[in-house]
């Protein structure tokens, strides 16, 4: 769909615009660690997809689990947002912009905000113990 | 500024691109792309010119929906809006299905998922070059952009990332963004 300037796209198409496919994780700001919520598994692979969980994970389920909060801490960085690793309004607005496509992060590395040394982040990736 | 990594680059200055024969793109949409490039062949001694050549091109320019076959599928209208592969791949998607405007001042238009083309053509070209994302919100490669959202300007932060692939363009005096305005306008030198 080309627009050759601003007067060109039709009436019936201002009418009836279409949403984006982002919109629906706005319904989840305010979801809380550690609780299970309609979609979280959604957000995941959007996380994914942009480099932020490895892709040596899958079968994502709705929980906001340490994945999440580690890929939102991440996110948050790389984009100069408050990192509290929580889907606050402020980091949900900016989850639905249109972005590019390509990835953020290429094999667990990047030159963005959370790839540069010396960052604060550093204390607030999540720790595993042996289960 | 950040590199893919490796930092592949062109390891040739004279590069050419193509636009998808399937596409049939008009010579408006094909004068966005030139502008674009013309952004980054300011600060960097590169050059690029357009071939109708499929098979020799350096660059090739296509708009694809859904999926394309590059196992990186477009999801329609705003979502992801383009993308483009590293040195010396050439490859330059962009979703068919978004509301591309080209010329105006898109802040103003009352179409709430128009896309300025050329904002995301500027950047998309930063990949093609060898550039990553940056978390500089002020320049081009920063991920994301807003709708009806116009950035076409190399920032300091591009311009430092991707001289230090290619090095300087001999005729950058340090404002590219006074350079592509001054020929926008026919008030430039004119001698390319």
């Amino acid at each position: 769909h080309f627009f050759p300037n601003l007067t060109s796209i039709p009436e019936e198409l201002l009418k009836n615009a279409t949403g984006n496919p982002w919109d629906f994780f706005q319904q989840l700001a305010g979801c809380h660690a550690g609780e299970k919520y309609d979609g979280l598994a959604k957000l995941k692979h959007y996380f994914q997809y942009f480099g932020y969980i490895p892709n040596s994970l899958s079968n994502f389920t709705d929980d906001f689990d340490d994945y999440l909060e580690s890929a939102l801490r991440t996110y948050q960085q790389n984009f100069n947002l408050n990192v509290t690793g929580e889907l606050d309004d402020q980091t949900v607005n900016h989850v639905v912009r249109p972005r590019c496509g390509n990835p953020d992060i290429i094999n667990g590395s990047t030159s963005m905000n959370s790839g540069k040394t010396n960052n604060t982040s550093s204390s607030h990736h999540f720790h595993t113990v042996s289960h | 500024y950040s590199f893919f990594t490796g930092q592949p680059r062109w390891r040739k200055q004279a590069l050419t691109y193509v636009f998808s024969p399937e596409n049939q793109l008009s010579d408006e949409v094909k004068a966005v792309f030139s502008r674009a490039f013309d952004r980054w062949s300011t600060v960097i001694p590169l050059n690029f010119s357009q071939t109708d050549s499929v098979y020799t091109a350096d660059i090739r320019i296509a708009f694809f929906s859904g999926d394309h076959g590059d196992g990186e599928p477009f999801d329609g209208v705003l979502g992801t809006l383009a993308h483009a592969f590293s040195p010396q791949n050439g490859r330059l998607h962009l979703d068919d299905d978004e509301h591309w405007v080209m010329t105006g001042d898109v802040r103003t238009s009352k179409l709430t998922s128009a896309v300025d083309l050329e904002s995301v053509a500027v950047h998309e070209i930063g990949h093609l070059l060898g550039l990553g994302h940056s978390s500089v919100e002020e320049s081009i490669m920063y991920p994301s952009i807003s709708s009806r959202t116009r950035k076409v300007e190399l920032a300091t932060d591009d311009i430092e990332g991707i001289q230090t692939l290619y090095g300087s363009n001999p005729n950058f005096n340090g404002s590219s963004a006074q350079s592509v305005q001054e020929r926008e306008t026919g008030s430039g030198s004119g001698s390319g």
